[in-house]
């Protein structure tokens, strides 16, 4: 659909995507774990696209299998969410997935 | 009000109170940190409950000034979100509290 393909570019054509919801915790946490490393992904925040939003998270869904929030990329691979992201952070596999994506 | 009351009662009469969403992490967290502890909460989902829901958020805003979720009572004293329960957990001061409530 459209609005796969406009997804799958979003992804792409960005080093770090999240999509997020401004008032869950989890997103919050993994929005400022990226800004501690110095990185500037591409937030999305699902809760301010209206209609758009829920459809977005179907995609989202489609795509990745994942319903929930954050829904982390990085080099247009998807990651998970936010536990998935601050394991490869601890385990120090974070870092050489965003050198490679040109994120830092 | 009478919601104000019985959420008053609610509070005074179980050791320890969760208002809750089913779909929230921060929740969840809080919820099993209780039951690794050993203590069975009263865990209000404010998700399952309709119209009753937000208006049991106003009415938990107006008590203690807090309109998140989790929103945790412990002895009929108001002990705030997640990140309160877990760092008076961190500090060694949750289990004195829960043993004063009678909850372990
Ligand atoms: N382990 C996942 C948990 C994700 C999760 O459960 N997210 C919640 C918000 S914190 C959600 O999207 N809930 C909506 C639902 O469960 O339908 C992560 O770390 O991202
Ligand atoms: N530090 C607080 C954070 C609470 C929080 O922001 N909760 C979110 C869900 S994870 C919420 O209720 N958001 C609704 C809102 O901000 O209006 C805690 O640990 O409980
Ligand atoms: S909605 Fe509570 S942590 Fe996401």
């Amino acid at each position: 659909s459209r609005l796969e393909e406009s997804v799958k570019k979003t992804v792409n054509d960005n080093a770090v995507v999240v999509y997020s919801k401004t008032w869950c915790s989890y997103s919050s946490e993994v929005k400022s774990l990226f800004k501690r490393l110095g990185v500037e992904p591409l937030v999305i925040e699902l809760d301010e696209l209206g209609p758009q939003g829920p459809q977005l998270q179907k995609v989202l869904e489609r795509i990745t299998g994942q319903h929930t929030v954050p829904n982390v990329f990085i080099g247009g691979k998807h990651i998970g969410g936010c536990t998935d992201t601050v394991k490869l952070y601890r385990k120090g596999e974070l870092d050489p997935l965003l050198v490679e994506a040109n994120a830092k």
